[in-house]
């Protein structure tokens, strides 16, 4: 149960999996476990659902850990579903932003990547599917959507760790979430939490011109991060991908954007580079916690602007 | 299971675009088998690589040739995932 559950520590992908299970007895009103599909390797691929009611209602979507070796995205995953709940009914905002919109939180996006991280190589960052002709597995993931796929900032080398992958949409992985939001078709935000470096990005990244809404995205991002930052004065960079990181196609975002899920962000969580990957698990909560205030300001602005 | 004795993460705070080349060539080099954490895109954005126990010679001979200023951000990597496998294991016990 999550009184029990460690929320500063670690966890492999079955006691994740297994407390999910637990805040969904715990919240039998508001959350539900979906399953969207099944990994290459077979493991079940689940979305927790936040919702008072309705179907296909204005939804916002969060997924964390697409790089399997970025374990601070994960465990935040773990922490927000929990806040979520728990600030439900007590929280007036987001308790009115549940009232008429649905969100949905993809934990582990990359579950085979994730367990390979946990028992093979902690540094594994792909998906681990074969790539016919090559020793090497796996596709990068967040290369692999249809969004300039194959341009500039990926690799056509499937020993690459930004291996895009035989063409768009060939990982199972993305495809589940790609035909979970085709088939919704009302999500207004789109969220996918990565780390490390301290950023809070928008489209695009497979190109460096400016997204449409580039202004407004701007002005959202800056007040999150704004928000995130009053917490422990952690300090972020907002800005497109393509200007504030580098030039990167096949991106989650791009897609989402490009589809008209106008709120489309990234985040990449602490830290600055003292440890990069191997953030120590004293730093989750307080991470998960500031990511939580810029969140929450992107979740309310969202709200109180329709389109 | 894979293990990194004596890997390290280095960190370069590059100073110019002619370094973020001789980065970007050193990011090509499939020889030392380099894994970059962080890529050389800009002078404002640092780099971080692991580099391999068999390959730290030389690629920090490649740097300090060509004048790349370096700083070493974990020293071997294969201690710090040993901490955090162990207390893995240690918040799994208490937690049953």
């Amino acid at each position: 149960s999550s009184k029990s559950f460690n929320f500063g520590a670690y966890h492999s992908l079955e006691t994740i999996y297994s407390w999910m299970d637990g805040l969904v007895a715990a919240h039998p009103n508001l959350v539900t476990k979906e399953q969207i599909g099944t990994s290459y390797e077979g493991r079940p691929m689940y979305v927790l659902k936040f919702s008072t009611g309705g179907d296909k209602r204005p939804a916002i979507w969060v997924d964390s850990g697409i790089h399997s070796r970025e374990w601070v995205s994960q465990a935040t995953g773990v922490w927000t579903a929990n806040q979520i709940a728990s600030d439900y009914g007590t929280d007036a905002s987001l308790t009115s932003l549940l009232k008429t919109m649905d969100i949905y939180l993809l934990i582990l996006a990359n579950p085979d990547g994730y367990v390979h991280s946990h028992t093979s190589d902690r540094m594994w960052r792909k998906t681990r599917s074969k790539n016919p002709g090559s020793m090497c597995r796996g596709v990068d993931p967040n290369r692999n959507w249809d969004a300039g796929f194959g341009g500039p900032g990926a690799s056509t080398n499937p020993c690459s760790d930004s291996y895009h992958g035989p063409s768009p949409h060939s990982e199972i992985e993305v495809k589940n979430v790609v035909n979970l939001v085709k088939n919704h078709g009302n999500f207004k935000s789109f969220i996918s939490i990565h780390a490390y470096s301290q950023l809070l990005m928008y489209p695009y990244g497979y190109t460096c011109t400016d997204a449409l809404h580039a202004a407004e995205l701007d002005s959202v991002g800056r007040s999150a991060v704004q928000k995130l930052s009053s917490l422990h004065g952690t300090t972020y960079k907002v800005g497109s991908i393509c200007k504030i990181i580098y030039q990167a196609s096949g991106g989650s975002i791009d897609w989402t954007y490009n589809l008209g899920i106008k709120y489309s962000f990234a985040f990449e969580l602490r830290d600055t580079g003292r440890y990069g990957f191997i953030l120590p698990a004293n730093q989750i909560i307080p991470t998960a916690s500031e990511t939580w205030l810029a969140l929450k300001d992107i979740m309310e602005y969202v709200r109180d602007h329709s389109y | 299971e894979k293990v990194f004795i004596g890997d390290q993460v280095i960190r370069v705070n590059v100073e110019s675009e002619e370094q973020i080349l001789l980065l970007r060539a050193l990011e090509q080099d499939t020889y030392w088998d380099l894994d970059f954490w962080l890529h050389p895109v800009n002078t404002e954005v640092p780099v971080d690589i692991r580099v391999p126990s068999s390959s730290l010679y030389a690629v920090k001979d490649y740097l300090r040739a060509h004048n790349i200023q370096f700083s070493v951000m974990i020293s071997n990597l294969q201690e710090l995932l040993d901490e955090e496998k162990a207390e893995m294991e240690e918040n799994n016990m208490s937690e049953r």
